[in-house]
């Protein structure tokens, strides 16, 4: 697969979740 | 070309020979209930820390020591007189601490088994109710998760190093059946779980909050996470589908592993893990260490996968006393813990 496949990829993600997610 | 070893258990490698299991020892548990699981557990035997193998078997758990020559002696047996036990439950860096898990069809108490400083063997009561998914952590934690639809509760308990006290943190409940836990290796404070409703849920075990539900469709209802990687800001994760109905011709893929990137949710599968040509069974108990899967399955057999290669390296088939019924790695070196219900361990160097 592709990074089309799975749309745009963040190296940071977990930080990124973290700081949307409800506390 | 294949190669077939001699009993007991008959052993199959590719002909590329990538792995290959060799019998080393063998544990007799004379109890006479039924043995249940095994595991490997660090615990300090007379001043010395070592890594020792812990069985489980209905009604009796034990601890063994190793000697030399690979042989073992059994140094501690915990009893329990009620609820008979259901698998154990290592907390992987701990060291004279192991929990296990009660019930009969569905998991009633965890209880966690430790030595006071006289040696006399102890058990405390952590949780109790209706426990449908519980997984031990590093750092002397447990996460498991209890109650029906209504009142779904995640826990995170952390215990002291004696294991007389414990701390508690609930994680955001993602309002559904939780059936499996799995760590991230590569990201130490995040955990996984599959749902009954095919969803993939990541925490993050600091703050508690529930990071991401993602529906990985229809086609892994009721999957079982067993391990999920992260590297280049995706998640590789192993499912295995206990329920997964098998296709006569090539029977269904004992695990399967998939990439999802946890911006998007999005997924995709990487690849299947079946079995060889001329073999078939389902999932039915297995664990995945590192780089290396195994599982026991319907068929009484044992067959091992390096999720690198993609293949199955060995099969581990029934030996004269029966089929192997539970299958783990030991937590400190390649070995295959095999055991059968009459209270047999085989343990393998893979």
């Amino acid at each position: 697969c592709s990074e089309s496949d799975l749309g745009p990829i963040s190296l940071n993600w977990f930080q990124e979740l973290t700081s949307e997610a409800p506390p | 070309q294949t190669k077939v070893a001699e009993h007991p258990g008959e052993i199959w490698c590719d002909s590329l020979k990538l792995g290959n299991l060799q019998l080393v020892s063998k544990l007799k548990n004379p109890s006479d209930s039924c043995s249940v699981d095994v595991s490997t557990v660090w615990w300090e035997v007379t001043g010395c820390k070592e890594s020792c193998i812990i069985t489980a078997c209905e009604f009796t758990v034990s601890l063994w020591k190793s000697l030399d020559n690979w042989q073992w002696r059994k140094v501690y047996t915990w009893h329990f007189t009620e609820i008979p036990v259901l698998q154990i439950i290592p907390l992987w860096d701990a060291c004279n601490l192991v929990c296990v898990a009660l019930g009969h069809l569905e998991i009633r108490e965890i209880r966690l088994l430790f030595c006071s400083d006289d040696e006399c063997l102890k058990q405390s009561l952590v949780k109790s109710g209706n426990i449908k998914a519980v997984l031990g952590l590093r750092h002397k934690r447990l996460v498991c998760s209890n109650g029906t639809l209504h009142d779904h509760q995640v826990d995170l308990m952390t215990f002291s190093g004696s294991g007389r006290s414990k701390e508690k943190q609930t994680l955001m409940s993602p309002e559904e059946t939780i059936l499996a836990f799995a760590e991230v290796q590569g990201m130490q404070d995040a955990l996984l779980g599959t749902t009954l409703m095919s969803n993939i849920v990541i925490w993050n075990l600091k703050t508690g909050q529930l990071l991401k539900k993602m529906q990985i469709g229809n086609s892994y209802q009721a999957s079982i996470c067993h391990k999920a990687y992260s590297d280049m800001g995706l998640l590789f994760v192993v499912l295995s589908h206990p329920h997964g109905k098998e296709i006569e011709s090539m029977g269904s893929p004992i695990f399967q592993l998939i990439v999802i990137n946890p911006k998007t949710a999005l997924s995709a599968d990487v690849r299947p893990y079946s079995l060889p040509q001329g073999h078939t069974g389902r999932f039915l108990d297995g664990e995945v260490k590192d780089t290396l899967a195994a599982a026991v399955l319907t068929s009484g057999t044992i067959a091992v996968w390096d999720l690198f290669l993609g293949h199955c390296t060995a099969l581990l088939l029934p030996n004269s006393d029966g089929n192997w019924s539970f299958v783990k790695w030991s937590g400190t070196d390649s070995c295959l813990l095999a055991g059968q219900k009459n209270g047999n361990v085989f343990v393998y160097s893979y």
